[in-house]
């Protein structure tokens, strides 16, 4: 049974795409077929992992130019799939506004790809438009990352109130699959600060699992490649594979 | 004469929030008449400067409800003004797009405002779509600031062909203010590895001044105050005060 994730926050920044990237490795790694879906113009998914993406993209799928397999490329994880996606995509954004069911665009193109994996991430970008609320309306469940800062903190109930209005209008099913404290820095009280308060709101809802700021996180799509790929035994590294476990044991 | 200087970078959590916040706090603490306009709809600059946002946003100016100065507040730095944003500019984002002339609806607002100030900062949402394209019109200059990571990094480019685009059929005046390097992290070869490239790339464009990672700049928004006036002799502080000097002795 394929479980569809979306990961979103319109803050910038707080780790959406080093989640999709590092979890969907994570997973991967623990034997399970996964596929990411980059949603975000910007195509940080693909340079991630090393991955070219000038044609062939999750745009040319959407708009029904080509098949899913067309784009699909498999990653230097074995069972890890990417679709990745260019600037092309604001043209979707532009485009789909006039459309009927516009919400509905990748739903229609991910339903025929349950049979194939365990798991389908979709990384969104920092907004809340029409190419998010495709990535919601998609979605089996969304997964929050949240940066341990002030900012991100602030955005939150904005968030959720989305959410709540997608599960309302266009995706009953939709639940909240976790919260991940990201970029943790034990240096300052702020880190405390935001995850009592996270907590406080979500309880069981956030993970056990945190991940630290750490160096080789951010180096590691410079070489693309997810963070195991690139040091397998710094901090970075364990706490995505302890996150890909929690992942996989469900929330209950 | 007042210069009108947009922040923009379609890249999340680079520090444009941050930048518009300490450098339109630097700048007034150097006996400059200023205004920071927050144009992103998650309304960071108005908690950053510890102000409230429920109501008279810069949504309400734009669209013509209420008057610029009903919408201005004095913030705690002296010669600092601030009008604020929230989630109502989203509806701008959607209105504006049926609208003739829908990128120069903020520049019409902040024209009036040029005999009052000095310098005028807008701050702007990690998109490229019709919010930063009205602050890409309004402006004379546009300051990027840039994390010193990769994915950051993978955006420029992106960014350069769309400040030329708008530059050729929309603000022919507008130019590079500068390129400020942000988030430094000493500990890491990727820090200098972005730097050189983008030095490389920008030349002199390149700020001298560059802002290292420094909690106390994470930490001030939690307690609604600059940089300055939250630990006046931290690391964060004595940068975003070097770049209020070198950003007002001009780039030449
Ligand atoms: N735990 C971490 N430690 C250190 N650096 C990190 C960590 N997580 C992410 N980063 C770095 O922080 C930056 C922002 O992360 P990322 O791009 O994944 O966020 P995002 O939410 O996808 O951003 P956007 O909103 O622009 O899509 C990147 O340079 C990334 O490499
Ligand atoms: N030099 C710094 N040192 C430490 N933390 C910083 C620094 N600059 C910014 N931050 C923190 O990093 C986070 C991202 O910064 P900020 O929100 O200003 O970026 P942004 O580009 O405005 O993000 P968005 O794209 O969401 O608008 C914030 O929590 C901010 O407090
Ligand atoms: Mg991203
Ligand atoms: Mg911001």
């Amino acid at each position: 049974d394929c479980k569809i994730v979306t990961i979103a926050n319109q803050k910038g920044g707080v780790g959406k795409t080093t989640t999709a990237i590092n979890l969907a490795a994570g997973v991967a790694l623990l034997d399970k077929k996964v596929l990411v879906v980059d949603f975000d113009p910007q195509g940080n998914c693909g340079s991630g992992f090393g991955i070219k993406k000038d044609e062939n993209t999750i745009y040319e799928v959407i708009m029904g130019h080509i098949s899913t397999k067309e784009a699909m490329i498999e990653t230097k994880v074995k069972n890890c799939s990417l679709i990745p996606a260019n600037i092309n995509l604001t043209g979707a954004g532009i485009e789909l506004v006039e459309k009927e069911e516009r919400e509905f665009f990748l739903k229609k193109v991910l339903e025929k790809e349950r049979s194939n994996f365990d798991y389908i991430f979709i990384d969104c970008p920092p907004s809340l438009g029409i190419l998010t609320l495709n990535g919601l309306v998609a979605c089996d469940t969304v997964l929050i990352p949240l940066q341990t800062e002030f900012f991100a903190l602030e955005g939150l109930s904005q968030l959720i109130n989305t959410i709540n209005l997608v599960k309302k209008s266009l995706n009953p099913d939709l639940t909240i699959e976790g919260v991940l404290l990201t970029m943790l820095d034990k240096r300052t009280h702020l880190t405390d600060d935001v995850a009592k308060n996270v907590i406080g709101h979500f309880g069981n809802k956030v993970y056990r699992t945190m991940i630290p700021r750490n160096i080789r996180i951010a180096e590691a799509p410079s070489y693309g490649l997810p963070v195991f790929l690139h040091d397998k035994h710094c901090l970075g590294s364990k706490a995505y594979e302890e996150l890909a476990k929690e992942f996989i044991n469900g929330k209950g």
